[in-house]
């Protein structure tokens, strides 16, 4: 069975979607075998993926509530891989709907497990939150990647997701690591950008990736047009630091 | 009783703490009685006015949960306004905690009303989410103010957002009505940015706000100094449309 990694911060606009879709694309044009699981009821990975909300039967709400199997949601946006079990906005009752459940952590976990041995790897983009959807994926998952921006918000989050990631390795999944902070949307020429950078990387040794995401606009148009960045332009900028941080990470994610 | 303006998105890091803070500094600048609740579990906007969540004895999370009346928590961060209702981490519980409740959506709104004839405006900075939280600020308010950068993914969160309001003012809150959409990050430079404004325009005729916010790095700093812009450099392109956006708002807000 593969890696499951969870692409988390409940810092909104940090980047965990652009970081979801465009590791799991550049992976899957390297012909590893990757699911993407929407868990945000933006849908935002669903859209970016040039998937219509509308035209979907099942999504993984309804692999959640328990109604469909993990297998039946799956969608393959672009033929042969990536694959992707999309979300729709009904995934917001979700948290709700959970709260009473026993086990009500375990449910991503136990759904994923069906799937695990048909996948090299499996990616779960989470909500700008550390509710109940955020919690299944570090439950499920066995690394968290955690992009950031260098900025001075994001960065005093860090340290309250630091306190959460601690207290889900101790009481829910112990198998849980940390495979980096990603610093996204970077630009050197920022005072700010630099002096938070230095900061982060005082504070948590060893816990910084060395690949850099650059601020390009081309992420943003690729959205705009349901692509992933390897597919609309894999030589910008942003595209080939996503592929350097897909060979920075394989190891610890595809190893074996 | 004055208005209550809640700044709310789902999409996560739109600028709606950076919006509810400088409204709210620039206000008080000129005079005018402020309340700013912060119903964030990130506590943003707290730390934006500088204060240490750590040395609090009450927040919101008090408020909400029926612990002490809205009065006992307020601070304030600059003499003599605005005044501040802080938010700290244990805000994450009240979503859960209030799930079961009767009338869980008009805890806020009952809290607020005991202070409301204390200020000329109270503004709620919201979560990058459209859960309890959320629901609450919308029902405790009477206008909203939706920052949106102008790129791809936060323009399709529009059209869910405006469902969701629909259904607000339906069910919830009549008197509720959208106070506009107001750009944020703005890069004239940038094509995609000019395209999306193009169709936000289209899609939604009336409700863009004429100022739009510059992309200015001068907003992170000042935040990275727990100040509003308007005392760290009033004279920075974004405080400058900061304040333009008081006097255009001011007259739905601030009247009478
Ligand atoms: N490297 C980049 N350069 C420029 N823009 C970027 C970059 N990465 C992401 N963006 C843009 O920034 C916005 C936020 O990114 P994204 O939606 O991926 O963040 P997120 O953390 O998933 O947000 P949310 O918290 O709402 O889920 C998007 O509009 C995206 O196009
Ligand atoms: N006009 C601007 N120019 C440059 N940076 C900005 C601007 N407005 C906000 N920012 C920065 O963008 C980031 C996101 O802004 P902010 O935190 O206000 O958004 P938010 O919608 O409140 O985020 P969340 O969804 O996490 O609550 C912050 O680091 C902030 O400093
Ligand atoms: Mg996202
Ligand atoms: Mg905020």
């Amino acid at each position: 069975m593969g890696a499951i990694v969870a692409i988390a911060n409940q810092k909104g606009g940090v980047g965990k979607t652009s970081t979801a879709v465009n590791l799991a694309a550049t992976w899957a044009n390297l012909g590893k075998r990757i699911l993407l699981v929407d868990l945000d009821p933006q849908g935002n990975a669903t859209t970016a993926f040039g998937v219509d909300k509308k035209s979907l039967q099942r999504s993984i709400y309804q692999v959640l509530a328990g109604r469909c199997r993990a297998s039946e949601a799956v969608v393959v946006p672009f033929d042969p891989q990536p694959h992707l079990i999309p979300a729709t906005a009904d995934l917001s009752g979700a948290e709700v709907e959970l709260v009473g459940e026993i086990a009500r952590e375990q449910r991503l976990k136990e759904a994923l497990a069906t799937v695990a041995d048909d996948y090299d790897l499996i990616i779960i983009d989470c909500p700008p939150s550390l509710g109940l959807l955020t919690l299944n994926a570090l439950v499920a998952a066995n690394r968290v990647l955690i992009p950031m921006p260098c900025e001075f918000l994001p960065m005093e989050g860090l340290s309250q997701l630091w306190k959460i990631l601690g207290i889900v390795q101790a009481r829910l999944n112990p198998q849980l690591t940390v495979a980096g902070i990603l610093f996204t949307m970077f630009d050197p020429r920022v005072n700010l950008t630099r002096q938070v950078a230095e900061e982060v990387r005082r504070h948590f040794p060893n816990q910084v990736l060395n690949t850099v995401i650059p601020r390009n606009v081309r992420v943003s148009e690729a959205q705009s047009f349901g692509q992933p960045l390897i597919r609309f332009d894999h030589r910008a900028k942003a595209s080939v630091s996503y592929q350097s941080l897909a060979g920075e990470l394989a190891p610890l994610l595809l190893a074996g």
